[in-house]
């Protein structure tokens, strides 16, 4: 089977520890607090991570675009989403906002990105 | 994503998984790679969630996603999430949610709840499988004693099956990408084959986390999708997730 799958190959062995050109690098370690209330559990980790974190959004806002080109999709977002977060269960809707104040980035934005997984299981 | 499941000879357990996302969300042509994948990786991280100082459940995650896709119980359990594509996909859920249907469970909230708050294999087990979703999904959980280790396949609705280890009988591992069970996958995403080739290959005698982690860096169960590895083992509490990379002749997905 695996000879027929042009992007196949033989099992791999001795790739651990990770390294070479399949390894990209570790993954930092961040302590969530929960004995903190909720809007500030997530305030170091997106301190450090917002900037990546709106580059991603940004991206996906982008092939919104590309498929609304109206801006609908996107007003929707930054207009609709953010209504979604009154409906959302404690403690996860004010997470949402303590990430959206600790990054700056919009509130309808910190719930898209939030709910991807739901949209994207069509 | 492709989540495996496995029991050595001596009734330990293995949980890892790589985490593949990006799908159909623009093609970098220069790089020759996903654009929402590449993006990901610099934001994934390992969560510990403490109270009173002490670890609760760690998790492997996207910083500013508060729902959980891979996560660990130390002594407990492990948990991972593949998605689940269907017609009666997330998105009818959501316009249920909208329009005040709001007896179902948004995905990521139900795998951080059950990791914050199930206290055994079992009671995870019969949350994940009884609670109604938002959403379709599989979700792979192990345990911490020979035999905890299954592949639950839901509806929004309901488990539709529920593949659970059974090492003497023969089930020594259970491998689930993005496919039911009793269907095949579609002839151009077939992670399953390549990966049970190589589990059996392994042999049981000779599962580990290093032995997993070289059938999850076997192309194509590590493809253009890829954004990490995780590596869990359930007795020791020990998580490893490390960033990947594919290059060269990959399979897209």
């Amino acid at each position: 089977v695996l000879a027929e799958d042009p992007f196949g190959e033989d099992c791999r062995s001795k790739t651990y520890p990770p390294a070479g050109p399949t390894f990209k690098g570790t993954v930092p370690t961040y302590i969530i607090n929960l004995d903190l209330p909720p809007s500030r559990r997530w305030d170091k980790l997106l301190s450090d991570k917002k900037i990546e974190l709106k580059t991603v959004i940004q991206s996906i806002k982008n092939i919104a675009n590309a498929f609304v080109p109206s801006g609908k999709a996107v007003e929707i977002v930054d207009t609709k989403l953010v209504r979604l977060i009154s409906t959302l269960p404690y403690p996860f809707n004010e997470e949402l906002k303590g990430i959206a104040n600790a990054s700056g980035i919009p509130l309808g934005e910190i719930v898209l990105f939030n709910i991807f997984y739901e949209i994207f299981t069509v | 994503c492709t989540s495996i499941v496995a029991e050595d000879k001596s009734g330990k357990l293995y949980h890892a998984r790589n985490l593949d996302f990006g799908l159909f969300l623009g093609w970098d042509i220069k790089n020759s790679s996903w654009i929402i994948t590449q993006e990901l990786k610099p934001l994934v991280v390992t969560l510990d969630f403490q109270r009173n100082n002490k670890t609760v459940f760690k998790s492997t995650n996207f910083a500013g996603y508060v729902g959980m896709v891979s996560g660990i119980k130390p002594g407990i359990f492990t948990l991972t999430m593949n998605e689940r594509f269907s017609l009666d996909g997330g998105y009818i859920g959501i316009f249920e949610w909208i329009l005040g249907r709001r007896d179902g469970m948004w995905m990521g909230f139900l795998t951080r709840t059950v990791l914050e708050n199930g206290t055994s294999y079992q009671e995870a087990k019969d949350q994940l499988v009884k609670t109604r979703l938002l959403a379709p999904a599989y979700f792979i959980l192990g345990g911490n004693k020979s035999g905890e280790g299954c592949v639950i396949t839901r509806s929004r609705q309901a488990a539709l099956d529920i593949w659970d280890l059974d090492a003497n009988g023969g089930t020594w591992y259970v491998v689930e990408t993005n496919y039911d069970r009793w269907k095949a996958p579609l002839v151009l995403d077939d992670r399953r084959t390549p990966a049970m080739k190589c589990m059996n290959q392994t042999k049981q005698e000779n599962i580990s986390l290093p032995t997993i982690y070289d059938v999850l860096s076997t192309k194509p169960i590590l493809n253009k999708l890829t954004v990490c590895t995780t590596l869990m083992e359930v007795s020791e509490g020990r998580s490893e997730s490390y960033l990947r990379e594919c290059i060269g002749s990959c399979s897209p997905w």
